[in-house]
């Protein structure tokens, strides 16, 4: 039932994702910010399908040379693409201290046993500024396999970019901001290097008083 | 036009794209 109600292709299915701040708040507690969140979801059929956008809507946003969305998308398959607008919640007080942690965690699941590869590129006015790669093993755990990416720690680009959105004294300037970035996130096996999940990431601030909001879409081509 | 001159909120989106949700 996840396939087309949650960022699920036929071969692995997102669990969860999170970008944050920990900040101690004494040797043994820490606070924890979310800065975007998409938790644990069991959809079931009769839940709706998730709403589509037309890929060319957003092709600009993002890396448009070779490997671009647009290549990926025709290389397929086309029930891994989806679209996450994030309303990121800004409200967290940030201070220059070697001691907060800024991180991102994500979970995956799939019936198959594979090295996945995770490849996110951070676009600045759709070029491509910064690039991390990390693989990761399955683990069989409950009658499937699953993928951990636990504490990935966050770049000095986007800790800065953070910090520098922060600084903006009204919400409209960093939307404003906000409008010309974006995050393109592709998992592939490994070893046969078929993308499984390609998550195209766009952004607001929240003006929510809960936090972190998000809405996900079905890429499409009709 | 280029597309990278129309600014988002031109382009064909759902209304959705523009609210936020107010869950808790």
């Amino acid at each position: 039932p996840w396939q087309g109600r949650s960022i699920a292709s036929s071969r692995l299915r997102m669990l969860e994702f999170s970008a944050f701040l920990e900040q101690p708040q004494d040797p043994e507690t820490f606070n924890k910010h979310l800065f975007v969140h998409i938790g644990q979801s069991n959809p079931t059929f009769s839940d709706p399908y998730l709403e589509a956008v037309d890929i060319r809507q957003i092709y600009d946003k993002f890396p448009e040379k070779k490997g671009g969305l647009k290549e990926l998308f025709e290389k397929g398959p086309p029930n891994a693409f989806f679209l996450v607008k994030f309303w990121a919640d800004l409200s967290a007080n940030l201070q220059d201290d070697s001691s907060f942690f800024y991180g991102v965690s994500s979970q995956y699941e799939s019936s198959e046993n594979m090295i996945i590869t995770s490849s996110t590129k951070v676009c600045s006015f759709g070029k491509q500024v910064v690039e991390k790669v990390e693989t990761e093993y399955a683990r069989f755990e409950n009658g499937r396999y699953v993928f951990r990416i636990h504490r990935s720690p966050l770049c000095e680009y986007m800790i800065n970019f953070i910090h520098k959105l922060k600084h903006l004294p009204e919400k409209y300037m960093m939307n404003s901001v906000l409008e010309n970035f974006t995050i393109l996130q592709v998992v592939s096996n490994r070893d046969t290097l078929e993308t499984l999940l390609c998550v195209a990431y766009v952004f607001e601030v929240s003006t929510s008083e809960h936090g972190a909001q998000h809405h996900i879409y079905r890429l499409v081509k009709d | 036009t280029k597309q990278d001159q129309v600014p988002m909120r031109k382009r064909q989106l759902p209304a959705s794209f523009w609210e936020e949700p107010r869950l808790p």
